[in-house]
């Protein structure tokens, strides 16, 4: 049988998952806000160190479910 | 280390401090001896130096507090934001919140309060995220032995910048 694809995010449910971290933990500020939310995963992924490609991939997909402070990780 | 936008900083040394509400997961004691240690962390390596208040105004106020708790940023429940505070500065700068939905703990390895109120601390004192692996500032959670706990460098650095080191 073929393998089920995983979605890319931009669909359904992770868009939301990875929309509502980025709103809450890299919020857009105005000088920002034409980005992309690939734009916004690959500026999550410099943070933490992972490999930047702007995909909610697996090792992205395990920060967000980390206990963590409520701050957001980049100011304005 | 990172610190907040235009820098604020507390203006004083001497910093007063008010525990306004509990977790029923400790010992009261347990509780005061924990936020005690972890501001600690910062008056050891700083010239700041913390009075605990038992009612009136104090610069920082710490609260335990579940979901929606009077400041516009609910807690979420078990797991993910364990905890928040507040950049210095009047009213509500300075202030410490630690969700009370998580399991709280002195020693084990349930959310260890140490741990996470002196990361919360660092934010009442000035210091936002840093994105260095291994600080104490560093947004994630990961379980060290409190006992064995001494600040990171870059966290050192960090505070120090903004208060001077320690004078003897």
């Amino acid at each position: 049988f073929p393998v089920q694809l995983r979605p890319e995010p931009g669909t359904g449910r992770d868009l939301q998952k990875i929309k509502a971290y980025l709103d809450k933990f890299f919020p857009i500020f105005t000088k920002t806000q034409n980005l992309s939310i690939e734009e916004r995963i690959k500026e999550m992924q410099r943070f933490f160190h992972l490999t930047i490609t702007g995909k909610l991939d697996t090792e992205t997909e395990k920060i967000m479910t980390l206990p963590r402070c409520g701050l957001p990780d980049v100011a304005e | 280390y990172q610190t907040f936008p235009g820098t604020p900083r507390w203006k004083k040394t001497h910093l007063t401090y008010r525990i306004v509400s509990y977790t029923s997961d400790l010992p009261r004691k347990k509780v005061d001896d924990a936020i005690k240690r972890a501001l600690m962390v910062w008056s050891d390596v700083t010239p700041l130096r913390f009075q605990r208040v038992y009612t009136g105004q104090a610069d920082i106020v710490i609260g335990f507090a579940r979901r929606e708790h009077g400041d516009g940023y609910p807690f979420d429940g078990r797991g993910n934001t364990l905890a928040h505070a507040f950049a210095p500065g009047e009213g509500i700068g300075g202030d410490a919140h630690f969700d009370d939905d998580e399991k709280w703990s002195d020693i084990n390895q349930d959310v260890n309060l140490f741990l996470v109120a002196a990361h919360e601390f660092g934010h009442s004192l000035g210091l936002a995220h840093s994105n260095v692996r291994g600080a104490l500032m560093y947004p994630l959670y990961s379980y060290q032995n409190p006992q064995t706990f001494r600040l990171p460098a870059d966290d050192r650095r960090g505070i120090q910048k903004l208060y001077g080191k320690k004078t003897s």
